[in-house]
């Protein structure tokens, strides 16, 4: 563990806290893709597989629980409790132009062809681009919520900062993993236009609109 | 081949 995992991972609980406290307090899924929200619910489930298969530390075991048990609960409130709000017509990406290329890349390039590993490689390759419905329905409505740019933020600051970390680990642990490297490169580079916008728009009290 | 990570992260 060093700072910059810790922080990530912090980040990524910051976002995901972020999106269920808007969602609940405002009793409206206005302006989230659910879609995005089913993908990274699916990301969770076929990554903590090894819940049942390996204790790595009380720490990771709790972070897992909470991740999935959130991300399901994000899904419950915008199809389920809220979802005379949810925005479905703008919400119109169409997810298995992404799942199925990466379930095929995942077949073919892994660690290891196990089921499980397959399995986790897909939930990596899947995390890195599970963003992209919510970017396109922000990109369609040219708008989003201020709120829901913090929540973007914080997603896309938790995958940059793990990028940290695997330097970290590289040279201090000598670990890498390139496939968790290359798609953790793709899912940042995925939020850098956004983060210019977020930089130089909503840190300067502006809402986030894209010009028409 | 990829030198795999401890599955250690989140």
């Amino acid at each position: 563990m060093n700072i910059f995992r810790l922080t990530g991972d912090l980040s990524h609980l910051a976002a995901i806290i972020i999106l269920l406290l808007k969602i609940w307090k405002s009793r409206s899924c206005a302006g989230i893709s659910g879609k995005s929200q089913i993908l990274f619910a699916l990301v969770f489930t076929t990554r903590y597989l090894d819940l049942f298969t390996s204790f790595i530390s009380l720490y990771n075991t709790c972070m897992k629980l909470i991740y999935i048990g959130c991300a399901y609960a994000t899904v419950y409130l915008i199809y389920a409790k809220f979802r005379a709000t949810y925005d479905g017509n703008h919400d119109s990406f169409r997810v298995e132009f992404l799942v199925v290329p990466v379930g095929g890349l995942s077949v073919l390039i892994n660690h290891d062809f196990s089921p499980l590993e397959i399995l986790w490689t897909f939930s990596i390759y899947l995390e890195s681009v599970a963003i992209l419905p919510q970017l396109f329905m922000i990109s369609k409505t040219g708008e989003a919520e201020t709120i829901t740019t913090h929540y973007l933020f914080c997603l896309g600051l938790y995958r940059a900062l793990y990028l940290f970390n695997w330097i970290w680990r590289f040279y201090f642990e000598g670990f890498f993993d390139m496939i968790a490297i290359v798609a953790g490169v793709v899912q940042t580079v995925l939020y850098c236009d956004f983060f210019y916008l977020y930089v130089t728009k909503v840190l300067k009290g502006k809402k986030l609109s894209l010009p028409a | 081949a990829f030198k795999q990570m401890e599955k250690d992260e989140l």
